[in-house]
């Protein structure tokens, strides 16, 4: 009942607030929009997604083309075919799209043999009611979308790889086993005394090794 | 790896990010990229997130929901970005690793944690108040 005897305080106070709704601070807020940013100088995808949005395609449309865009430059040898293979030398293909709207995601990841991998992230929102798909199934599920089975080996990938044999393997990612992880190559087995130290380093990650 | 945050007109937000992971992982690892909170996160109602760096540690925090989730508190993207980064300083002091952010008004940030060799991070802005894509470099915390 007082609430709604709130006499001509409350009143000022809800013209104040559309007063300010109507300020220039609003007004900039909206020339501010659209707006696309992108981890790291990828020029090329951030173009890509810009143009998307001036010609009238949709945020998640922008995204897609902009993240695409990187996965055929190979921006930066972390994203797309060709770089950062894996222990047995395969280049695989993690990815996922979100729609802050419906809060929909799509997501694939330890994709294989397909290039286009947040394409098919986009697939996974539109043909399943699935969230994320992984390895070869996420890969059988991609050529059903229509994505073709590509090498993701190039030259740079094999080179990569066979430097990293000639290194003994070093550096990787084992730990507690035999033999030795930080001198020699697998096939590791568990060592029996399992040390419980989270080394909290970066030594093996870079700006040209990263998620 | 490349992580994206779009912001429409209207203030629909979307986010992905692609990646092909860490050289010389184990077969069938999987970092933060893929994973929602993780790489990367959109809210309509807030803004977006996007993470990038060391997957094995980012993940664990869920850095991109806690950037959306500070900017639904109203907190400044800078800020929320750099909230996020110092909550996994305290358990992982020399993680590498970055985040952007954008709210719903178009205003944005990033922040990333400062180590050996890391000290900067950059990052590409598109939006009418810039001529074209720019790169704008942050210094890490």
């Amino acid at each position: 009942m007082a609430a709604g005897r709130g006499g001509g305080w409350q009143g000022v106070a809800v013209a104040l607030l559309l007063l300010a709704a109507l300020t220039p601070a609003g007004a900039a807020s909206a020339a501010a929009l659209p707006v696309v940013i992108n981890t790291w100088a990828f020029r090329t995808a951030a173009e890509t997604a810009w143009r998307v949005l001036e010609s009238g395609g949709s945020e998640l449309d922008a995204v897609e083309k902009g993240c695409s865009q990187c996965e055929i430059d190979q921006c930066d040898g972390s994203v797309g075919y060709g770089g950062s293979p894996d222990e047995s030398g395969e280049t695989t293909l993690d990815a996922m799209i979100m729609d802050g709207n419906t809060m929909e995601v799509g997501a694939v990841a330890d994709l294989r043999r397909v290039k286009n991998a947040i394409g098919v992230a986009r697939k996974v929102i539109e043909y399943t009611k699935h969230t994320l798909l992984v390895g070869e199934s996420a890969s059988l599920f991609a050529v059903r979308m229509g994505f073709p089975y590509e090498d993701l080996t190039t030259q740079k990938s094999l080179s990569l790889y066979s430097e990293w044999l000639n290194q003994n393997c070093q550096p990787n990612y084992w730990k507690n086993v035999v033999p030795d992880s930080s001198k020699s190559c697998g096939p590791y087995k568990r060592r029996e005394e399992v040390t419980y130290r989270e080394e909290h380093t970066s030594s093996q990650r870079s700006v040209h090794n990263h998620d | 790896t490349i992580g994206m945050v779009v912001i429409g007109v209207s203030g629909t937000v979307a986010s992905g990010t692609s990646t092909n992971g860490a050289i010389h992982k184990l077969p069938g690892r999987v970092g933060d990229s893929p994973i929602a909170g993780a790489g990367s996160y959109a809210d309509s109602t807030a803004g977006g997130a996007a993470a990038t760096g060391d997957g094995d540690i980012m993940m664990r925090f869920l850095p991109s929901y806690q950037a959306v989730e500070y900017m639904r508190m109203g907190t400044d993207p800078t800020v929320a970005c750099q909230k996020v980064i110092s909550r996994i300083q305290k358990y992982a002091p020399k993680f590498f690793g970055a985040i952007i952010c954008a709210n719903t008004t178009g205003s944005y940030g990033a922040a990333c944690n400062k180590i050996p060799g890391f000290t900067q991070f950059h990052f590409m802005v598109s939006s009418p108040l810039l001529s074209r894509p720019t790169e704008q470099v942050v210094d890490c915390i």
